[in-house]
């Protein structure tokens, strides 16, 4: 690092490696403005911010990622893996094969496990507000729903209850709706009582959710209602949705937030992530009277092999200010996207490859650490009070740069193992 | 398929904009 200029690197306080012990943020949950444009607060699912927080049996004083980092990791890797299947043409293929004999796909769906962030969101009228986790890796919307007919897992808020509602509405079958379930889910809808459609989705952990497909009235803020929002009303739900109440989509598929709400927010949206565990961060709807100065735009691209995913075109990396020599074909064959439920961006190995002896040549000054599961650039920092770490950007078509910022640079377990917070792919067709 | 996580997106506002096929980040807007 001591090669590099000043303007290419980060110096970093060995200190804010670890995570916060207090919510640095206001837990308010509805920013209500007028004169804005709706908002909510998004909150880490583990984090000290969190309603959810104390009630997922952790202490006040940790995260989740301080409670079992290789664990957090292999969620993270499932969700990787079952992005893969799902986007491979080979798995489409056996998918439908394996509705068409009613047992549901092992890997069907994304991996919920990392899916960590929350927003709160109201439901039904009068609006019931509960926590949902926000993924734009997926598309259907659900919560649990009472009666419960099969099973509901424990949750911060009350369970939803249709009945206590004056505009639920069930959605039969032959409906356009019931149908657009099975692109939403990849799982056919089935008909149940009274011709209900029954929707089912299974994610990557084999979590899942059952229930009824339902029109219902969803309030982002006391005065931005969106009415007749069609979702899932679960009844048979299990897995790794912690104390969540469901799931909001953020997707491109026909029956996502996204898409429904058209009309209303013309497909916009923004989302700035909190940093840490410990901190919020916020989700807006609609376009923006006016745009940040420093933003810059790169096309999305829709790709066949999972059209409701939002695809981006890498085409260059750098670090501390130097191109990495990678063919553009590299990032071309496979693809990129960005999913909010993936927390360790990964790339085609030949690219991670270069990135990681860029990076290691760059910190040769700092004593190495072992490896902690998918991330294999590991330091031992401890006695540093300061570290200086190269700064890594991500180029996509256009010329816009992504400057990670230096709190998404690194992994961090104790002190004396600190990881680059990137994982290769296991092929560079993956 | 190279997939952009949620750490490399900390501190960045990612906009989003279906109906225009585009997608935006803006650094230092997320104070």
């Amino acid at each position: 690092a001591g090669e590099l200029n000043h303007d290419d690197v980060h110096v970093i306080k060995t200190s804010s490696l670890l995570p916060a012990t207090t919510c640095s943020s206001s837990t308010s949950t509805i920013k209500d403005l007028k004169n804005k444009q709706p908002s909510l607060n998004i909150v880490h699912r583990h984090g000290t911010c969190s309603s959810m927080f104390v009630h997922e049996g952790q202490k006040k004083t940790k995260s989740s990622t301080e409670l079992d980092p290789k664990e957090f990791l292999k969620h993270d890797q499932m969700r990787v893996e079952a992005l893969h299947f799902k986007l491979s043409k080979k798995s489409a293929n056996a998918q439908e094969q394996s509705t068409k004999a009613t047992a549901l796909p092992v890997q069907s769906g994304s991996s919920l496990g990392t899916a960590n962030y929350v927003v709160r969101v109201g439901f039904g009228t009068p609006a019931k507000y509960m926590s949902v986790i926000f993924d734009t890796g997926s598309d259907l919307t659900w919560i649990q729903c009472k009666p419960c007919v099969r099973f509901c897992y424990l949750q911060q808020d009350a369970i939803f209850n249709p009945s206590e509602s004056t505009s639920y509405s069930n959605i039969i079958c032959n409906t356009t709706e019931c149908s657009q379930a099975k692109s939403a889910t990849g799982i056919s809808p089935s008909c149940g009582n009274s011709s209900s459609c029954i929707y089912g989705i299974q994610y990557g952990d084999q979590s899942f959710s059952v229930g009824y497909l339902v029109r219902e009235t969803l309030s982002i803020t006391s005065t931005d209602v969106i009415n007749e929002f069609t979702f899932g009303c679960g009844q048979n739900n299990r897995g790794l949705f912690g104390l969540a109440a469901g799931l909001l989509g953020l997707g491109r598929d026909k029956l996502s937030f996204v898409s429904q709400t058209y009309k209303k927010y013309g497909g916009r949206f923004s989302y700035c992530l909190p940093s840490t565990s410990s901190s919020t961060g916020h989700l807006t709807f609609g376009a923006q009277k006016r745009l940040p100065s420093s933003v810059k735009f790169t096309p999305m691209v829709k790709d066949s092999r999972g059209p409701s995913f939002y695809f981006l075109n890498l085409i260059a990396i750098t670090v501390g200010g130097q191109k990495l020599a990678i063919s553009p074909s590299v990032f071309a064959s496979s693809g990129t996207i960005i999913d909010s439920g993936t927390v360790i961006s990964r790339l085609p190995r030949t690219a991670y490859t270069s990135l990681q002896s860029a990076f290691q040549k760059s910190m040769s000054s700092y004593p190495s650490a072992k490896p902690l599961s998918i991330l294999d650039t590991c330091f031992n920092l401890a006695g540093y009070k300061e570290v200086r770490i190269p700064k890594i950007s991500l180029l996509f078509k256009g010329g816009v740069a992504l400057d990670v910022d230096s709190s998404g640079l690194l992994f961090a377990t104790s002190i004396q193992q600190v990881c680059l917070a990137f994982a290769a792919n296991q092929d560079d067709k993956d | 398929v190279g997939i952009i996580g949620n750490t490399q997106q900390q501190k960045l506002e990612v906009i989003y904009d279906v109906g225009q096929n585009k997608l935006g980040f803006a650094p230092g807007s997320c104070a």
